[in-house]
């Protein structure tokens, strides 16, 4: 099974 | 104040439509540099970013950096009301909580203008860095938007692999499994029908085909399309806007549980 990953975790807020 | 004149104002039409299902609303900032956005959708699975360059609009005045709040279905309500020749330009004044479109018909004939109010969003600016990739995918986008669509009529994921054979889409679902292969193809005439991959390390990645397919509603803006595949990024599939800039879609991968 998989999991949706999150853009959040590959990308940090400035 | 802002004003910038688009001549060829169907481009700002096409990017409303491939945007619109997307993301609901987002900030459209305003620099020397262009017209730019940057938003995720609402689960944060997917970013997309536009660059439109100052010099690809016939006149660009931004006296100072601004950022305008939208509602991209609003706004798409009224980019509809613009002729696909129509000329558009996009005005605000400072401070003001509205913006209007200007439709122009290429004879002159016709002038409307359309004031939309703004809306102030809290948004997330993200750093996105360059990044080398393992393998970058070009191809025809109207044969990428087919293949995602007959991917997803069997299955709900699509698998994109890059070996030295090629690229495949692989699905699976309750009624089958389906593999496509894409082969390099430089042999044809247009360079627009061509295939290149470009591979520095083989690489296979899961994403959602429901994103894959709001994706390629750009699709009318470019007729190539360029995949970008990293193990440890989120996939990059921009369309080039012609000799403005991009519209480039990010896709966090599915992770094996």
């Amino acid at each position: 099974d998989s999991k949706q990953g999150n853009i959040l975790s590959f990308f940090k807020k400035v | 104040m802002l004003e910038l004149r688009l001549v060829q104002g169907s481009l700002l039409k096409k990017v409303l439509e491939s945007v619109k299902d997307l993301v609901t609303d987002a900030n459209f900032d305003c620099s020397a540099t262009g017209f730019s956005l940057q938003a995720m959708d609402s689960s944060h699975v997917a970013l997309v970013a536009l660059l439109l360059r100052s010099e690809g609009f016939e006149h660009y005045r931004c006296d100072r950096n601004l950022s305008m709040g939208m509602n991209l279905n609003n706004m798409s309500k009224m980019l509809k009301c613009a002729g696909n020749d129509d000329i558009i330009t996009i005005k605000a004044d400072d401070g003001s909580d509205t913006v209007t479109f200007m439709f122009e018909s290429p004879t002159q004939d016709k002038i409307a203008d359309f004031e939309m109010k703004l809306m102030d969003i809290d948004s997330e600016h993200l750093g996105i860095p360059e990044a080398e990739y393992h393998a970058i995918v070009r191809m025809p986008s109207a044969e990428f938007a087919r293949i995602c669509k007959d991917l997803s009529s069997i299955g709900d994921t699509v698998v994109i692999s890059v070996t030295k054979e090629g690229v495949k889409f692989s699905t699976r679902g309750d009624i089958g499994t389906a593999n496509i292969v894409c082969r390099q193809n430089t042999s044809v005439d247009k360079p627009e029908e061509s295939t290149i991959i470009e591979m520095n390390e083989p690489v296979s990645l899961t994403f959602a085909l429901r994103y894959m397919n709001s994706f390629t509603k750009a699709t009318p803006l470019a007729n190539s399309v360029t995949i970008s595949l990293s193990s440890e990024l989120p996939v990059v599939v921009e369309y080039k806007i012609a000799e403005m800039g991009y519209i480039r879609f990010y896709l966090a991968p599915k992770i094996e549980d």
